[in-house]
């Protein structure tokens, strides 16, 4: 059986909502190692893929392998009912009809249970190989979502090119064209405003913002997020959490001219 | 224009 428990809620809350605009029905797979979960959007341009760790949890237990088959909007309206908080306990048999969920206000002494149903889900998995990437970016995350709102007003995609001298996204489109470049950028006394480029070749790569947007509703995960880019493989996106925890996006490139 | 690539042309379904 399952059963993972969370000082708050705050950080389950706050992943689901991230992901639930952009995959519907996924599973959560647990093992002993923690809760995981893979996914793509419907169009299969962009995956999702999230590692709870166990060490996020505290106790941790899960003795065999479990595929919790979830409806996010379900889970969402479930989880509206949590506290940020509020511990939240999740639980689950070993061939599990329900996904049991406590919320426990410990000032309160206000304990509320649910029964989320499940789905018997049948997702294809996609092995994603360890990538050495030309340019890893680190970025305050408030930022990244800025960049997005902002150029997605100029158009429907972006150009991330990462030199030595910086990261410049730039957009073209029918009012004309826009372009936000940052250089490294370590302040000593505010951590999280550091921009940080690691490069081992430039690249340059053009993206739909339509899906960058919808990453960024993971930015109350971390205040930082990393850009990972290579020429002509997927970006990959992660809002890093506690413990090595995390939450990356996938997306396809748009490729020719 | 360009066009959106998909994600299965660079991850494996395994």
């Amino acid at each position: 059986m399952l059963e993972a428990r969370l000082d708050t809620a705050n950080l389950f809350k706050s992943a689901v909502d991230a992901i639930k605009d952009l995959v519907q029905d996924c599973n959560f797979d647990c093992n002993d190692s923690g809760i995981a979960l893979q996914a793509m959007d419907n169009s299969h341009v962009a995956l999702v893929s999230m590692m709870l760790k166990a060490e996020a949890f505290s106790p941790f237990r899960c003795d065999r392998n479990i595929a919790l088959g979830v409806n996010l909007t379900s889970l969402t309206k479930v989880l509206r009912a949590a506290g940020r908080d509020d511990t939240l306990t999740l639980k689950a048999e070993d061939a599990p009809d329900v996904l049991n969920l406590v919320f426990e206000a410990t000032a309160q002494d206000r304990i509320s249970e649910y029964d989320l149903k499940l789905m018997d889900i049948d997702q294809e998995h996609l092995g994603i190989p360890d990538t050495e990437y030309a340019a890893t970016i680190s970025m305050p995350s408030a930022e990244f979502k800025r960049i997005t709102t902002d150029l997605m007003a100029m158009s429907e995609s972006v150009t991330i090119e990462a030199t030595k001298d910086g990261v410049k996204f730039s957009s073209t489109g029918d009012i004309g064209n826009g372009s936000i470049t940052l250089r490294q950028h370590t302040p000593v006394d505010k951590p999280n405003e550091t921009v940080e480029i690691e490069l081992s070749e430039p690249v340059a790569l053009t993206f739909s913002l339509k899906y960058l947007t919808n990453f960024c509703k993971a930015q109350p995960l971390s205040n930082q997020v990393k850009l990972c880019l290579s020429a002509e493989v997927p970006l990959m996106v992660e809002y890093g959490l506690e413990g090595g925890s995390y939450l990356r996006f996938y997306l396809a490139p748009k490729i020719g001219d | 224009s360009s066009q959106q690539s998909r994600i299965e042309g660079f991850f494996k379904v395994q």
